[in-house]
């Protein structure tokens, strides 16, 4: 204000008034080794509202009585600094009371990028308006959920529920016995499979290196979870044997350029299969950590 | 992994619509320089590499 050098600019200042609050769950032996995690939810206890806060509210801003809640995954970088990824986001009404579910599995596969030793799992639990503007309720300020109380209060604490399935029975075996054909019902495996490309026509004169390759393919089934647990994740399809590592291909062509005729280094993307594993559709693909 | 798709993988790396035609003088007369064979070496260990380290 007062500068000389630019024409002053007034704005309104629309706060959305948040309030926040961070959950921390030491997740160190939480999860089995071995285990493959299908989801994760976060319980939070909406408390009840007070009936006379309830007829305040009523009276004062009878527009809407929903607010929105927003989770986020909060990372403390070694440098200190902090990130958010935003995980899940619902709105919820001041007229109801009790748990409310947050899907938090992509916190959890973020979690799990960490480089050991890893820090706890850091949740950020944020309560706004359910939308910005002049006319928004101030609903939110009603919301509450049950903190962490003092120890053995036990009633609505904060709860982080793994649900995990266990690879030793429901996930693939690494590589195929190459003694032993691939029967019925065999588990998933990696089988070799050598693709000769001087078999092939269109190769010829064109194709310089290799002569053939291991790519490998994905044979087997996969056990299925039983029943109770397929109807808790109706999101999931039938687990399939399926790559879920694959890696290049270089090869040496033949290219004319110029009317001239040279030797040229190409790769293919995903021609050979790393690693067979049972996955489901449906399953989210955990999203990479990024530096 | 079919014959279409590693012809299909090829042509769009090279930005080809179509397999080349080389007589067979051309393709005879292609000798590989070392340093395209250095660079497909590293390559080839690249992509074993991460297999080496599952041992």
């Amino acid at each position: 204000r007062f500068s000389q050098n630019f024409r002053e600019v007034a704005g309104r200042f629309l706060a959305s008034e948040a309030s926040t609050h961070l959950l921390v769950f030491g997740m160190e032996q939480r999860l089995p080794p071995n285990s493959e995690l299908v989801q994760a939810v976060l319980r939070l206890f909406q408390e009840p509202v007070p009936e006379a806060a309830l007829r305040r509210h009523g009276l004062l801003a009878p527009r809407s009585d929903r607010a929105r809640v927003t989770v986020r995954w909060l990372h403390v970088r070694d440098d200190g600094s902090n990130r958010t990824s935003l995980i899940d986001s619902r709105l919820v009404s001041v007229h109801e009371s009790g748990w409310k579910a947050f899907d938090v599995t992509e916190a959890v596969n973020f979690w799990q990028q960490l480089r050991r030793p890893r820090q706890p799992l850091l949740l950020q639990v944020s309560v706004q308006r359910e939308h910005l503007g002049p006319l928004a309720s101030s609903a939110h300020r009603l919301v509450r959920f049950a903190s962490q109380g003092p120890a053995g209060a036990g009633q609505g604490q904060p709860q982080l529920e793994l649900h995990t399935l266990d690879l030793r029975d429901f996930g693939a075996q690494g590589n195929c016995d190459p003694e032993a054909p691939v029967t019925e019902g065999a588990r998933c495996c990696r089988r070799e499979m050598y693709i000769d490309l001087q078999g092939m026509k269109w190769a010829e004169r064109w194709v310089l290196e290799p002569p053939g390759f291991l790519a490998y393919e994905c044979v087997g089934t996969c056990q299925q979870p039983p029943e109770p647990l397929r109807s808790k994740w109706p999101f999931l399809g039938p687990r399939q044997c399926v790559a879920s590592e694959t890696t290049s291909l270089p090869m040496i062509v033949s290219i004319r350029e110029g009317g001239r005729t040279r030797a040229q280094v190409v790769s293919l993307p995903n021609m050979r299969v790393q690693k067979c594993s049972c996955a489901s559709d449906g399953a989210p693909v955990p999203r990479k950590l990024e530096p | 992994m079919t014959e279409e798709q590693i012809l299909g993988s090829l042509l769009q790396q090279l930005r080809l619509s179509e397999v080349p035609v080389l007589d067979e003088g051309e393709a005879e007369s292609v000798v590989t320089p070392a340093h395209v064979r250095a660079q497909y070496v590293a390559l080839l260990q690249r992509s074993h590499g991460t297999r080496s380290r599952g041992k």
